[in-house]
């Protein structure tokens, strides 16, 4: 009997959904919005324009079913599809635009079609995707999934003309319920709204309201740039495949031309300590070599540090800009970090505190999270930033207790590659070296709360006598 | 220029590995051992013995380094593997024994596979299976895994002659940092000896010191079955590849033969709500056929209880003598809540609340969790039992506050699938059938100890009088 069995990625995450952040269907219509907003977004950031998102969701009363049958479109002025991609990029799991070393939402490639295969087990129902790249055919594919072969099934395919501007509709149907997803999908879009002042966004829900962010700025932020890996934190699964691919015909121009922020003077330095020739050619490096030029790699303390504009951070203005705009507080201060590394990744992290004004004690923590600007709206207490915010004696910097006072915290992380916990990008793991950034982060920010707190204490002190 | 690519799951998993539990080198030294103890556990209770589990792991300082290498090496007396399913089973991320519908510790078809390939990266060396099957040849094989293929690569395979009694060995070295993982791994096997009285595990850590958990009963679970879906909870995905694959020549003949506790009665009145004739060939219904008896199916809503025997529960008895053992506390009740269904799937929730004795109050919440018999000890704050503990007023139970009374609640499920929210299966998914029996199995435990509270309340009153 033939006891091992193998199943295809879009069937495992089909079987375990909860993974995904389809877990129920308050859950899933929430996931289903994210995932389709996050796409948008980064395809419209690809062609540097603003972005536009039109979000539809209406509620399609269905007697046969006990279920909510909700229809969901979404469309965007992001760079398009073409007849070929479009199956490929919603009928399969594991494809993505996004796999290569550059900041993006999208990471996984899988959210938006897990999004589509949802609303496909919940109502049987194709899906529909209408789209052009500039100035190119324009393609209306209605489709479905094989989930047992993670593969596209296209049931019908039509060219609509010519697209001066590029565009994208997806559409989609799927079980789901809105009563009670509502509140965190309109705080998901007004969050997404803080940290991405240039975008329109227009929510049309099934009740008829219309919840239209408007964009505050024109100005784009600067573009990430496509990175090399930083040597730090590099493992040998990466050093073997980069050495195997390498067109460098000697282990220093390998060095030299694989990693960032490696010149001549470092890459001898490495070599060195390997005690490996300079010029070994690198495709021809044997095993005990390989782990040899890690090892130096790994105890080689003096890479720089990493190309600061790889990233698109937030920048300290535009954080307390949109914090203010929110929460209207007395006091905010936002502190960006220097560059730092993870695994080979270069990351930034932003924090910021605000205090007073239009902010109320929850008896909560109050902390808001993003990762390249995406808003993290679950599971707080597991994520990195929430230990940090746990770890530090507050008092020293005057707060008594985070619950109780009227404190907000915020964390953005942009890098290459958010360290998610989750497939559903619910909260970032512990990696020491994030949690290092946030914690210097939040003193930064704590310690000019303390000087602000110590004034108006002191003011108020004076008033009384 | 090709802007989408496609990757392996192995490739997905090794670049997103925080998803699997190898967040840093810590969390990484508790995920490779409980990865493997897992596996062994199945094993041998997939054989129906009494579980041998014998784990090693040691520190070898490499110079070269700056990180620790350690070596693990598992061995179990569980059913083993023939030669040709070594490879395939540890070589290939998604494949696995536990796809059938059966409880197991086992689910997703890459937990081995992730700490052996964790080991491959972090140290560049092949690892090693050693297995038999019963009165079967003995296999040794040497292998590394091709991560960008998601593929086994085979370096030596040897016979070692025949063995009687079969057993498997895995061996492999991985960068890792015991000192700090020690007290979550000695935490994870003793938690796991509670639930797993009659297995004999012993765990001999890097400084030498010898950790043996002795069975303390021979008497094992009865074995769960291999079951049949249950018809609640079924989605649209499932149900077409049951019609498809039925060899039913009638959808009666196909309700009562694909769904567990569906009898004639049921299978005519289900059929009669869907307005099909019960003598279509299943192999040949609709899209809209296949709708209308999905909505049936969603909205008839007197189909029995799932089937008891399928699972294999703690039991209330063995829930409570566990945890006696190990807090001896003066007070326990457990309480085994009845079969109930998501997805599907059946499950049985088992739920206990243990009070004073040697438990002391800890200022947090002490919430104790185990899905199908594996202690859960991470990330307890986003767990779905969590989120019920939070929302019940203890105040009527007569326990002001559970933070600062000694007071330990715990928690069971077992189920053909535990809707796990993460692979490294740190928590459950907020699931709302889950989230019912669990606040029902509390509360009943809660009113036990109610009356437990007055009466020693009441005792200590008149004491003092
Ligand atoms: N609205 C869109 N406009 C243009 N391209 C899109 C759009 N939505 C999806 N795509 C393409 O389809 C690919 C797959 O999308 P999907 O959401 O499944 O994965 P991803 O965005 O790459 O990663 P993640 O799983 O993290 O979301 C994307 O990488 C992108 O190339
Ligand atoms: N110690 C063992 N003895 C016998 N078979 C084993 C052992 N370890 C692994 N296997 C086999 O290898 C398969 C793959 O193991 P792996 O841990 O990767 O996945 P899994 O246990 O099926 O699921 P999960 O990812 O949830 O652990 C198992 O399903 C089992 O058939
Ligand atoms: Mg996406
Ligand atoms: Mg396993």
């Amino acid at each position: 009997e033939p006891k091992l069995s193998e199943i295809s990625a879009a069937d495992f995450f089909y079987r375990n959904r909860s993974l995904a952040g389809f877990d129920n269907p308050v859950r899933a219509t929430y996931t289903v919005i994210r995932e389709l907003v996050e796409n948008s977004l980064d395809a419209a950031e690809e062609r540097n324009v603003p972005p536009k998102i039109m979000i539809s969701l209406s509620f399609l009363r269905d007697r046969k079913t006990g279920g909510n049958l909700y229809r969901i479109i979404v469309r965007d002025n992001g760079v398009g599809l073409g007849s070929e991609e479009i199956p490929k990029a919603f009928g399969r799991v594991f494809v993505s635009s996004k796999y290569r070393l550059i900041q993006s939402r999208g990471t996984f490639g899988l959210g938006g079609t897990m999004a589509l295969l949802y609303g496909q087990i919940t109502t049987h129902r194709p899906f529909r995707v209408i789209s052009a790249r500039a100035r190119s055919t324009i393609t209306e594919v209605m489709m479905k999934i094989d989930i047992k072969k993670n593969e596209p099934v296209v049931l019908e395919k039509k060219n609509l003309g010519t697209a001066n501007n590029p565009f994208t509709v997806v559409e989609s149907y799927f079980e789901g319920d809105y009563g009670k997803a509502r509140r965190k999908i309109v705080d998901y879009l007004r969050q997404t709204a803080i940290v991405t002042p240039y975008a329109d966004i227009i929510f049309l829900d099934p009740d008829g309201v219309l919840y239209f962010f408007p964009r505050s700025t024109d100005e784009m932020p600067p573009r990430p740039k496509e990175a090399l890996y930083h040597p730090k934190g590099v493992d040998l699964e990466l050093l073997h495949r980069l050495l195997q691919r390498s067109r460098a015909n000697t282990l220093k121009g390998f060095l030299k031309t694989n990693f960032q922020r490696v010149g001549d003077k470092t890459a001898a330095e490495v070599l060195k300590l390997a005690r490996l020739p300079e010029n070994l050619n690198p495709r021809k490096l044997g095993d005990e070599e390989i782990r040899a030029l890690y090892y130096a790699i790994r105890s080689y303390d003096r890479f720089i540090a990493p190309d600061y504009t790889v990233l698109s951070p937030l920048s300290e203005r535009l954080f307390e800009e949109g914090i203010k705009k929110e929460l209207q507080p007395d006091f905010v201060r936002a502190v960006q970090r220097p560059p730092s590394v993870y695994g080979g990744h270069p990351f930034i992290v932003e924090t910021a505190i605000a205090y007073g004004g239009r902010i109320r004690p929850t008896g909560e923590i109050q902390l808001y999270r993003f990762a390249n600007r995406i808003p993290l709206l679950y599971d707080a207490a597991s994520d990195v930033s929430y230990h940090v915010v746990k770890n530090i004696n507050w008092s020293l910097y005057g707060i008594k207790s985070l619950e109780e006072e009227p404190i907000a915290l915020f964390f953005h992380i942009a890098s290459t590659k958010i360290p998610f916990k989750t497939v559903g990008k619910e909260f970032i793991a512990n990696v020491p070296e994030v949690a290092h950034e946030v914690e210097a982060g939040f003193r930064a920010c704590a310690r000019e709360l303390k000087l602000y707190l110590s004034k108006v204490r002191r003011r108020a002190l004076i008033a009384k006598k």
